[in-house]
């Protein structure tokens, strides 16, 4: 038997809001230690990572781990039937072929069930190299939506570039070029509204604006937003949800021809 | 510019 609680809906409603653009179906990995999911995106060009923890819940039980594949679609047009600060349970029994979500109102008085039929997706499970960043980037997550958003206007690539300066977000095309600067904060009074960057070595990749502005969906989920870059490799896009878990967005880099 | 994917950096386990 698995069951899972949030004493508030609005988190999983914005999980499923920060991934269900980005991914049509997944797989719900379900253990003693909570909920994993693990996707790429349909063109394979960025990799999700979800973790959410059994002790962020405030009731969890897996008696045997259970992999239940989602329709992402159908998950979060069930979800929308859920107020914010619904009570929100989610239920399967062992070898279930649906999974059933509760949604309890704050005064008791109403209470939904929705039942939703499983799927059987292949697992295919990418192992992500532990890496020691060159450039790790913290900084308010509506200020990387917004930059992301604004660049988007000026070409389908953004350039980020990060030196011990601080880190340049730049874009071009038909339109023109734009190039946004932050610097690293010096003293801030809110930690939230901070800049910083922990720098090894210098580090420039090109990206494409599509799947950065799709990660951003993720922005209601935290305050801040973690860049982490190094040559090469993909880059790591992280929202902590708060007492709860973590999701992880990979993003291959563009590359010359 | 060409798009890499990210089984080109990830290996399936």
């Amino acid at each position: 038997m698995f069951e899972a609680r949030l004493n508030a809906a609005t988190t999983l409603k914005k999980v499923l809001d920060a991934i269900k653009d980005l991914l049509n179906e997944a797989t719900f990995d379900c253990s003693d230690a909570g909920i994993q999911l693990q996707a790429m995106d349909n063109s394979h060009v960025s990799l999700v990572s979800l973790t959410l923890r059994s002790d962020g819940f405030d009731k969890f039980r897996c008696d045997r781990n259970l992999s239940m594949g989602m329709n992402l679609g159908s998950m979060s047009k069930i979800l929308k039937c859920a107020n914010n600060e619904d009570t929100v349970t989610m239920k399967a029994q062992d070898n279930a072929d649906t999974v059933t979500f509760m949604f309890e109102s704050q005064n008791h008085e109403k209470v939904s069930d929705y039942e939703m039929k499983l799927m059987n997706l292949d697992q295919e499970h990418l192992g992500i190299p532990e890496t020691d960043y060159s450039c790790v980037v913290r900084m308010p997550a509506m200020e990387f939506a917004r930059i992301c958003r604004d660049l988007s206007q000026f070409g389908e690539s953004v350039i980020i570039c990060c030196t011990k300066e601080g880190v340049k977000f730049s874009a071009s095309g038909d339109v023109g070029s734009a190039n946004i600067k932050l610097a690293q904060t010096s003293s801030v009074d809110k930690e939230e509204e901070a800049v910083t960057i922990e720098m090894q070595e210098p580090v420039s990749l090109t990206f494409a604006c599509r799947y950065l502005n799709a990660f951003t969906k993720a922005t209601p989920l935290s305050n801040q937003v973690q860049l982490s870059m190094s040559a090469d490799v993909p880059l790591v896009v992280e929202y902590r949800i708060p007492d709860l878990g973590h999701i992880r967005y990979y993003l291959a880099p563009k590359i010359e021809e | 510019m060409s798009q890499r994917t990210i089984t080109s950096f990830f290996t399936k386990t």
